[in-house]
């Protein structure tokens, strides 16, 4: 999943 | 980014600044607890080691540089320059029953066998354990001052507007992490019966003070 490889969250 | 992560990350702004605010004014740390501003900066140092390796924003990157900086000088302020007004008999709780659990199941259940992931997934799970120790001296002193029942509030709502978040972006974004979701809810059930005092005492007025 796209979103696992880059934490784009705090 | 949405609404409900952009409040989320406010709120968590909000709460160290209350916080800074707090012990800069009264020149004082009295009813907080230094072992749980330690977690935090745990918290920081182990899930933002991407800082450099990956850039998300300009945005991500000065909150993370936030975020971590606050936690340290919070640290200083907590165990050097006010230390003597740190209230060590009230902060007893044990953070190695934290840390040992916490770093065991991270290294059991999480995304990848990596070693960011592992710190990442061990920071998730902390954090939602790191307010344990301040609740746990609140409960011991009996009482808390206002403005860090603010602070407390600020910072269990972050996490709650996060669970908004995570709902907004799996209907709208399809992205769904249940690690952070399960330890987000657990963090912010941590808080509900501080929540209920905040709601019925502090904003009718009244101190924040626990039933004896």
């Amino acid at each position: 999943k796209p979103w696992l490889d880059k934490k784009d969250e705090l | 980014m949405n609404v409900f992560r952009l409040l989320g990350d406010m709120s968590h702004l909000l709460a160290i600044l209350i916080l800074l605010l707090k012990m800069w004014k009264t020149r004082s740390c009295a009813g907080i607890s230094g072992k749980t501003q330690i977690l935090f900066a745990l918290v920081f140092t182990t899930r933002y080691l991407d800082l450099f390796s990956s850039f998300i924003s300009i945005y991500n990157t000065t909150m993370k540089l936030f975020f971590i900086a606050s936690s340290y000088f919070t640290i200083f302020l907590m165990y050097s320059k006010f230390k003597a007004t740190y209230d060590s008999n009230h902060d007893s709780f044990r953070m190695e029953f934290l840390v040992v659990p916490v770093g065991g199941l991270a290294f059991l259940v999480n995304h990848e066998f990596l070693p960011l992931e592992i710190l990442w997934t061990f920071s998730i799970y902390l954090e939602s354990v790191a307010i344990l120790p301040q609740l746990f001296m609140v409960s011991k002193t009996g009482e808390a001052e206002t403005i860090t029942s603010h602070y407390l509030f600020a910072l269990g709502s972050y996490r709650l507007l996060y669970i908004f978040n995570w709902v907004y972006r799996y209907y709208f974004d399809g992205f769904f992490d249940l690690i952070a979701v399960v330890a987000g809810c657990v963090q912010t059930i941590l808080y509900c019966d501080f929540f209920y005092l905040y709601i019925t005492k502090v904003l009718k007025g009244k101190k924040l003070s626990l039933p004896a």
